[in-house]
C-alpha cells in the first residue's frame, strides 16, 4: 500500500506517524508546488498526515487536502 | 487495510482503539480543517472512531461523519 | 475484514461478540449521532451486533439498522 | 467469510452450528426488529441457520428469510 | 466456500457428505419454509445434497431445487 | 473448486473418479429429479462424470448433460 | 484448474497425459453422447487430449472438438 | 497456466521445450484435425511451440497458428 | 508469466536473456511464418528479445514486432 | 509495486528515500526530456519524490508533476 | 512484474539499475527499430531506464518514450 501526494502550493508536508504502541511524528517531508511524493506504509509508518493544499491519490480514491 | 479521513472542520479526531481482549483509546489524532490522515489497521489498532465533520474513504465506500 | 458504522442517532451501540466456544459480549462501544466507527474482525471478535439507528457499510454491501 | 443479518421482526434467531464430526447448535443469538448481526465463519462455526423474518447479505448475494 | 439454502417449503433437507475415501451422509439438517441455512465446505463435508423445494445461492450462481 | 448438479430426471448419477496414478470410480451418487448435489474436488476426487439429464454449474460456466 | 467436456456423440475420449519427463497416456475415459466429464490437472495429469465431437469449457473460454 | 490447442488440419504438433539451462524439445504431440490438447506449463515444460494450422486459446487471448 | 509470439515471416527469433548479475543470450528459438511460441519467464530467463515480424501477446496487451 | 516516470523536460529527478527509522535521499536519478524510468519500491526504497515536469503512472492512477 | 519495450528507432536502450543500497547501471540492452524486449524486475534489477523513441507497455498502462 502506498499513497501519491502532489503539492499544489509550497510548504505542503507529508508526515509519517510511527507504528506501534506510541504514535509520534517520525518524519516530515516538505514538498514545493508541483513536487510529487509517493510513500508506502512500512514497518515504521502506519499512518500519515498531510497538511497544505495537495492532491492525494490512494487505492481507495482521490481526495484534495487543504483549506477550501 | 487503511482509511482516509479529511477533516471538514477544526477539531476532528481520529481515535485508535486497542486490539486484544480490552478495548481502550490508545491514541487520538486531532485534525484541523483540510488536513488529511491516512491510517492503517495494525497490531495495536483494530478499530477506529471518528468524531466531528469529516469525509471518510474506506475500501468499502465513502461516508461523511459529523452531525447532519 | 472490517465494517463501517455511522450512528444516525445518539446511543447507537456496536457490540463485539467473543470468538471461541462461548459467545459473549466483550465490548460495547457507544456512538453519538454522526460518529463513525470502523471495526475489524479480530482474534477476539468474530461477530458484531449493532443496535439503534445507523448506516452500516460492509464488504458485501450497505444496510441500515434501527426500527423502521 | 461473514454474513450480515438484519432482523425485520422481533425474535429472529441466528444459530451457530458446530464445526467437526458432530453438527449441533452451539449458540443462538436473538435479534429484535432493526438489530443487525454480522457473523463470521470460525473455528467453531461452520454453518449458520436463520429463523424469522430477516434480510441476509452474503458474499454470494442477498436473500430474505421468513415465511412469505 | 459456502452455499446459502432458503427452504421454500417445510421438510427441505441439507445433507452433508463425508470427505475422504468413503462417501456417507454425516448430517441432515431439516429446514422449515422460510428458514435459511448457510453451510461451508469443511474438513468433514466435501459434498452436499439438497432435497425439497429451495432456493440455493452459490459462488457460481443461483439454482432452485425441488420437483418442477 | 466445486460443481453444482441439479437432476432434471430421476436416476442422474454424479460419479467421483479417484485421484492418483489409477483412475477408478470411487463413489456414485444417485439424484432424483429436482435434487441438487454440490461436490468439491478433493484429495480423493480429481475428476467427475455426470450421466443423465441435469443442469451443471461450474466456475467456468453452465452446461446441460443428457441426451439431446 | 479443471476443464469441462460434454460429449456430443458416442465414443468421445478424454485422455490424461503423464506429468514429468515422459509424456504417455495414463488414462482414457470414454464418454457417450450427453455425458459430461469434469477433470482437473493433477500430480499425474499435466496435459489432456480430447478426441471426438464434444464441447469443451475451460477457464480461458469454450471450444468445440471434433471434425468440422 | 495452460494453453488450449485445437488442430484445424492433420499433423499439427504441440512441442514441449525443456525448462532449465538447456532448451530442447522433450515431447512432440501430434494432433489430427479436430483434436484438442490442453497443456500446462510444468517442471519440465517452460515453453511450447505449435506448428501447423490450429486455434490456440491462452490466458492472454486467442491466436491462430499456421501459414496464412 | 508468459508471452505468446506468432511469427508473421520466416526467421523470427525469440531470444532468452539470462537471469542474474550477467545478461547474456542463453537460447535463440527460430520461428517460421505461422509458427507460435509460448514462453514463460523462468529461473533462467528474466528477459526476452524478439526480432523479425511477429505478433506478440502479453498479459499487458498486444504488440507487433518488426520494421514498419 | 512500481511507478513509471516520463520526463517532459530536462533535469527531472526521481529521488529514492530510505526505508527504516531514518528517511534520507539514497539516490537521485536524473532524466532528460523523453527518458522514462520505471522504479520499484524495494528493501531500500519506501518512498520516492519527483521534481520537475513529468508524467507519472502508478497503480492508483496517473498524475503530472511540475509547476503548472 | 515486467515491461514491454518496442523500439521505434535504432539505438533505443533499456537499462537495468541495480537493486540494493547502490544504484548503478548493470546492463544496457540496445534495440534496433522494430525489436521488442520484455524485461522483468528481478533480484538484480529494481529499476529500468529507457532512452530513445519507443513504445512501453506496463501493468499500469502504455507510454511513449523519446523526444516529442
Ligand atoms: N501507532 C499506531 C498508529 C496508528 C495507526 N492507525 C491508527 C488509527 C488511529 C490512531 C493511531 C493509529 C499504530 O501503529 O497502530
Ligand atoms: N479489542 C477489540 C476491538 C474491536 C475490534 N472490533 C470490534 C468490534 C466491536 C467491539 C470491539 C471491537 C478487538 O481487538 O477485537
Ligand atoms: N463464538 C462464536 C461467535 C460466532 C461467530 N459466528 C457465529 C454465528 C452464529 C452464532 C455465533 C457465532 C465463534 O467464534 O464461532
Ligand atoms: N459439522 C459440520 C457442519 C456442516 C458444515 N457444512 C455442512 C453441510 C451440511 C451438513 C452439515 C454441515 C462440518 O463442520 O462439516
Ligand atoms: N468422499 C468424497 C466425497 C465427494 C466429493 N466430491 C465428490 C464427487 C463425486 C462423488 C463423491 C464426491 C471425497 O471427499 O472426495
Ligand atoms: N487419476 C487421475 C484422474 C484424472 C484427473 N484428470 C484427468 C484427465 C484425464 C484422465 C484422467 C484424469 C489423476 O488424478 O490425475
Ligand atoms: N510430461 C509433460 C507433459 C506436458 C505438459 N505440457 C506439455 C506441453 C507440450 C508437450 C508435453 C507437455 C510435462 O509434465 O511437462
Ligand atoms: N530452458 C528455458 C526455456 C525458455 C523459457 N522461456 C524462454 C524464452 C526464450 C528462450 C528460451 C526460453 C528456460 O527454462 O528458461
Ligand atoms: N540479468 C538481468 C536481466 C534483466 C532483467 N530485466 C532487465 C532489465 C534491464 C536490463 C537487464 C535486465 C536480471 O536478471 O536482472
Ligand atoms: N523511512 C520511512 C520512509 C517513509 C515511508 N513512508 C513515509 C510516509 C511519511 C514519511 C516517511 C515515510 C519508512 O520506511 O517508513
Ligand atoms: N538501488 C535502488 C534502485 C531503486 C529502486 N527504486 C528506486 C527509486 C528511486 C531511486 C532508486 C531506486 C533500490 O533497489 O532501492
Amino acid at each position: 500500500d502506498y499513497i501519491v501526494v502532489k503539492a499544489l502550493e509550497d510548504g505542503v508536508t507529508v508526515i509519517g506517524l510511527t507504528r506501534g504502541e506510541n504514535t509520534k511524528f517520525h518524519h516530515t517531508e516538505k514538498l514545493d508546488a508541483g513536487e510529487v511524493m509517493i510513500a508506502q506504509f512500512t514497518n515504521n509508518t502506519s499512518a500519515m498526515k498531510i497538511r497544505g493544499k495537495s492532491e492525494i491519490i490512494t487505492g481507495h480514491g482521490v481526495i484534495a487536502s487543504g483549506k477550501p
